[in-house]
């Protein structure tokens, strides 16, 4: 059954979908059966590997409209396909606020694919709202983007917190596979100040491999393709590769 | 009575915090009288201006549990005010969801004190859902901060049909003041066709004031400091003041 991964953090533009992105290609360029689903209204991650959102995709899953299969697209990678976000998901929190489980709608609208795949990883939108919560529900692993600046750090002990409190009491197999330091640029000293603060806070829990500020990796999305088919020999490509390295030996274990 | 401006994106961390602290303080430094009001459950603008956010802030005057007067809390910058976001706020869009006038509770809670302000300024969280509805119905004024990356601009087109509709339906005084391009950096081809794609598609919006990737911007709010305390010669502070300038002179027209 697949290993199920969420791209984690409440607060914006942290790099989430630019994670989610290349961290799937890169397993798939490995050989692993990936799908993405793109959980975020906003759709970036769905338009950043070609997906077509007008397509039925993660919201017509969830709410029973398209079986989950129907909704899995290829994308120019092999062995990467995508389900697609749209803007129905915004409505989604009040949707179903008044169902019974309302955080389990995800994990039962995808239970019947996840033998088909190595690797589900699921893109979140910047709030930790019912569809978010549907995210956590479902998953097994979180990975934390972390943007190396102090507005990204605060938000942090929150997540935390939230986290510990889904373990407790809606999904007891919810662990934090890592932290992963994004858009760091080594010449700042902010930088390093908050690579130091969270490293000494979390040891274990933070990725070795740092991404670094790197502009092909803002540019690829406008192609709609992820790094390593964008630009093969870039610092984007090569962090996060290494990133797919670490994350499949932390999920062996 | 006050000018009403609201920060408004739906996609994250592109400044909208950054821009409502900065062009607030360079106001104040201008002697006009500025209360920033946090309406983000994840209250970055309250910290970056060293307010409390477990005094009563946004989330308890539109609940009605605090008068908006009691809820201004001073800065430290003269003529700075802050109203703080907590953490209540996240589940205001579910609370308000089924009550009469809905989008208006905003509105009517703050309308006792705009004649205490110069300008009243509004930050909003990365999402388009009732909370920041609230501030789109009061507002007389828009502000866009846009990143100068690809991902950034998917949501603009998004977010022009939203205000529209708004405009149309719930708040015909509505007027986005302009598009503010954010954290550019001039070396950067792909910084640079964003700013031209976007200036010709709206060139009247578009302000002439473009806010650089700059370090020291990122460091104030560790600091619980507007930019122009922090680092009165950064290239960031001026960046702000002349932002201010061009606020002061179209809020004119
Ligand atoms: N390492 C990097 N170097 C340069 N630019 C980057 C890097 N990582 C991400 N970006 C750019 O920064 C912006 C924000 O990244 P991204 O959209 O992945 O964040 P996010 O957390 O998914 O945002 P949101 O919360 O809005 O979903 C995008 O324009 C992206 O292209
Ligand atoms: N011009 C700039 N130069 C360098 N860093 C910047 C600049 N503007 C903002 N930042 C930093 O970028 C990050 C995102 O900015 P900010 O928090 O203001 O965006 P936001 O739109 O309010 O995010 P959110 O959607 O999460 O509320 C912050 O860490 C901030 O300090
Ligand atoms: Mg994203
Ligand atoms: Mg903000």
């Amino acid at each position: 059954s697949a290993e199920k991964i969420i791209f984690l953090n409440q607060k914006g533009g942290v790099g989430k979908t630019t994670t989610a992105v290349n961290v799937g290609s890169a397993l798939a360029q490995m050989g692993k059966r990936v799908l993405l689903v793109d959980i975020d209204s906003q759709s970036n991650m769905t338009s950043a590997v070609s997906a077509d959102s007008r397509l039925p995709g993660t919201y017509e899953v969830i709410v029973g409209q398209c079986s989950p299969r129907d909704a899995c697209q290829p994308t120019p990678v092999k062995n990467l396909f995508a389900m697609a976000g749209n803007i129905n998901l915004a409505g989604l929190n009040i949707e179903l606020v008044n169902e019974e489980s309302r955080e389990f709608f995800f994990k039962n609208a995808i239970a019947p694919i996840e033998d088909d795949w190595d690797y589900i990883l699921v893109d979140c939108p910047p709030s930790l709202g019912l569809v978010t919560m549907n995210a956590m529900c479902w998953a097994k692993y979180v990975i934390i983007p972390l943007q190396c600046e102090y507005l990204a750090m605060e938000g942090l002990n929150m997540l935390m917190r939230t986290i510990a409190n889904i373990k407790k009491s809606l999904n007891p197999d919810l662990a934090i596979l890592g932290i992963l330091f994004t858009m760091y640029s080594k010449r700042t000293k902010l930088a390093n100040d908050v690579v130091e603060d969270i490293s000494s806070f979390f040891p274990d829990l933070v990725f070795k491999t740092i991404i670094p500020r790197n502009v092909r990796l803002s540019e690829a999305p406008s192609h709609g393709l992820p790094i390593n088919v964008y630009d093969a020999s870039s610092a984007g490509t090569k962090s996060y590769q290494s990133l797919a390295e670490e994350v499949v030996s932390r999920v062996r274990k």
